[in-house]
């Protein structure tokens, strides 16, 4: 394990506290896009089956476990939570996800490492993941007041990203049969759909003002 | 040799 990847990883961990802070603590979820928190469920549940088939090391277990769980509690927060669905804005979050899905679940069919149950799930969600923070952008460029908490998660969510692009940077590097474009491909889709949102982001942070994306 | 898969990562 290399230094950006832990730093990568702890920056996931850390978008994922900040939401559960805001959904747990605050009790709202204004401003959070629940369509991208199902994706992200569908996407580790897919991409973490291998935790019954193969053991990496306790760290990547315990990780695991921890995406897993969060992402379907922040999901069932959202949906039955009598006071964190009051302030879920169904109304702005529109987004039609399920027709992200199936095009992934064929282009996973299509393009993919190896041909076999697991990993054509886990380039699956590979794919799923690399779009799944659209409709979380669509509602944020909708929200007119984005909380801090709300930016910091996506703000987070997208340095995750971009810290496992300098991981796969290094790995290249330091191993030598370490190619896989398919993950490269995807995850750095992913890191670039959240480029307008960085530059937004961070001309709010200059300019100590409140982050709102233009319509 | 087989190519080091990447499904060590999360």
């Amino acid at each position: 394990m290399n230094i950006f990847r832990l730093a990568g990883d702890m920056t996931h961990l850390a978008s994922v506290l900040v939401l559960l802070l805001k959904i747990h603590t605050i009790k709202s979820c204004a401003g959070v896009s629940l369509k991208t928190q199902e994706l992200y469920a569908i996407v580790f549940a897919t991409r973490y089956l291998d935790i019954f088939t193969s053991f990496y090391s306790i760290y990547n277990t315990l990780m695991k476990l921890v995406f897993l769980g969060s992402s379907f509690s922040i999901v069932l927060y959202m949906k039955y939570h009598k006071t964190v669905h009051r302030s879920y804005d169904r109304e702005q979050d529109t987004f039609r996800h399920w027709f992200l899905v199936l095009p992934c679940l064929l282009l996973a069919l299509l393009i993919h490492e190896k041909f076999t149950f697991l990993e054509v799930l886990w380039t699956f969600s590979l794919y799923l993941e690399a779009v799944a923070i659209l409709p979380q952008l669509v509602l944020l460029q909708r929200t007119r007041n984005i909380d801090n908490l709300t930016g910091q998660y996506v703000f987070l969510l997208g340095g995750y990203r971009g810290l496992y692009i300098l991981n796969w940077i290094y790995r290249y590097f330091t191993e030598p049969h370490f190619v896989h474009w398919i993950t490269w491909i995807s995850g750095l889709v992913q890191t670039l759909l959240y480029a307008d949102f960085f530059f937004y982001y961070s001309q709010s942070w200059k300019n100590n003002k409140k982050l709102q994306l233009p319509a | 040799e087989e190519t080091e898969n990447a499904h060590d990562e999360l």
